[in-house]
């Protein structure tokens, strides 16, 4: 398989959690959701949120069209199940004998637990924190891979006096997730609180050694004419064996499209 | 001159970090502010090749070289900028989110923050009670030229203030915070639009966290101002 990152970005289906007898290790075994679709599952918006699925599938008013929103219930008043979805897609991944694969989820609001062919991994609460699984042992044999991942709403979700006013009671400010959803002097709350997957989910899949976040800084000599770049990376080897690498680092400018100076 | 490649051995199952001897430019085209000049962004590539087997990953991202200096100006008290040594008017928008919905498509980013642009701002605030916006965001308003205040997660809703009062003391959980704050920061941190970490709007988050916070993001004596740097200093750069 090429080394790099493939993103999940299309084909996932949603249901309710309370709406969904099965487990997560069902879902992703013998019991997956037909495609296309049938109640309770839908087509999801992922990245995206709860609300957004429902709205994609016009179960629920658009809330930012007149004042549809207050048809909308609210979490502090549905009770935090409601907005707790499963979302399920599935994926090719045939890596070879030396290469791994990482699950990677850029964010998701508030916490989840994700199956991936029978095998549950639970992701920490936290809307703003990167998620990276191994999956290169847990792959299916025959490249098709199923992934099921139940998203639980923000902790505190809060509750919105009748009166509004600034971030509702406040309860948000409990968890580490945006605050303008319980609403704000410009802002009306939002129902689900952006609960979902709501930034990019890939495959990406390296040889034993990976790189993680580098980091560029620059540095200025003589009113700018002397710069140095300064890079740093972090390498992880995966194997189970000393790697001997190369590491290179390169920079080029692009005088025009597809013709680069080294 | 900018293509280097070094070689290592690195032990199974274990990670190291590596820092690769400084690149040299001589007078490279640096990256400035909308209307100061072009957002001039070159191109990183680092790649690792495990012996035997090839090429084992690769990374790349748009850099653009500029030194960004704030402070709190004494008369007014408010904060001065300067890119590249050039004080910058700043005229800024205020920025919550592209959309209630999270749909953050990049196409939405791009006209979004191109408005911006073609409004003669210079810079965005993206304000605590929202996101820690995307790398999509980021990389538009590198292209674009604004320059981007980015707060973390601190509001009226966890500082003890509104009705009815809120928790003093922040988040329930400061290390997730911290946790949180730290990878936003990697996620983030290579964007040559990223001007300004404010800890939260209007207000300094919960002693611990600030002070993490401010030892975390503190600049590196080596990347003062280079006037200060000792002989020694300028040697090891």
């Amino acid at each position: 398989a090429p080394i790099g990152k493939t993103k999940l970005d299309a084909g996932w289906l949603a249901a309710r959690s309370t709406d969904v007898q099965l487990t997560g290790v069902q879902l992703t075994t013998t019991h997956p959701p037909s495609s296309p679709p049938s109640p309770p599952w839908m087509e999801a918006a992922v990245p995206g949120t709860v609300l957004g699925t429902l709205l994609k599938n016009k179960l629920v008013p658009d809330p930012f069209y007149g004042l549809k929103n207050e048809t909308i219930i609210d979490i502090a008043d549905s009770g935090r199940e409601y907005y707790t979805f499963w979302f399920f897609t599935t994926f090719s991944c045939s890596p070879s004998g030396n290469q791994h694969v990482d699950l990677q989820f850029r964010a998701i609001n508030y916490s989840a637990e994700v199956y991936l062919n029978g095998h549950k991994k639970v992701l920490p609460e936290g809307m703003f924190r990167r998620h990276f699984v191994d999956i290169t042992d847990i792959l299916s044999p025959d490249g098709k891979n199923l992934l099921a991942v139940i998203v639980h709403p923000p902790d505190h979700p809060g509750r919105i006096p009748p009166e509004g006013g600034q971030g509702g009671d406040h309860e948000i400010g409990k968890d580490v997730a945006a605050q303008y959803v319980e609403g704000w002097d410009w802002m009306a709350p939002i129902r689900d609180r952006n609960t979902g997957i709501w930034d990019e989910v890939s495959v990406s899949i390296t040889g034993p050694v990976k790189i993680i976040d580098p980091h560029l800084v620059s540095s200025f000599f003589d009113n700018f004419k002397r710069v140095y770049l300064h890079s740093t990376a972090e390498l992880e080897n995966k194997s189970s064996w000393l790697a001997n690498c190369s590491l290179t680092i390169q920079v080029t400018a692009e005088l025009e499209e597809n013709i680069c100076l080294i | 001159e900018h293509l280097q490649s070094q070689e290592l051995k690195i032990p199974p199952k274990s990670r190291v970090q590596y820092t690769f001897p400084p690149l040299f430019f001589y007078k490279p085209e640096l990256w400035w502010p909308n209307g100061m000049g072009k957002q001039f962004l070159y191109n990183v590539e680092i790649t690792v090749d495990v012996k035997g087997i090839g090429l084992s990953d690769s990374w790349g991202h748009k850099f653009g070289f500029r030194k960004i200096e704030s402070t709190i100006d004494t008369a007014t008290g408010g904060r001065l900028f300067k890119v590249n040594g050039q004080p910058v008017f700043i005229r800024g928008g205020n920025w919550i989110l592209s959309d209630g919905l999270l749909r953050l498509s990049e196409k939405r980013y791009k006209t979004d923050i191109r408005f911006h642009a073609d409004m003669n701002f210079n810079m965005i605030r993206c304000w605590g009670g929202g996101l820690a916006e995307r790398p999509e965001f980021y990389h538009y308003c590198d292209v674009y030229g604004l320059l981007v205040w980015q707060e973390f997660w601190i509001t009226g809703d966890c500082d003890g203030r509104g009705a009815p009062i809120s928790n003093p003391n922040g988040p329930l959980d400061h290390d997730l915070f911290l946790l949180c704050a730290r990878d936003t920061v990697k996620l983030l941190r290579n964007h040559a639009s990223l001007a300004l970490w404010v800890g939260g709007n209007e207000q300094t988050p919960p002693d611990d966290i600030n002070t993490a916070l401010k030892d975390d993001l503190r600049l590196h004596s080596l990347f003062q101002c280079c006037n200060e740097l000792s002989t020694s200093e300028k040697d090891i750069l």
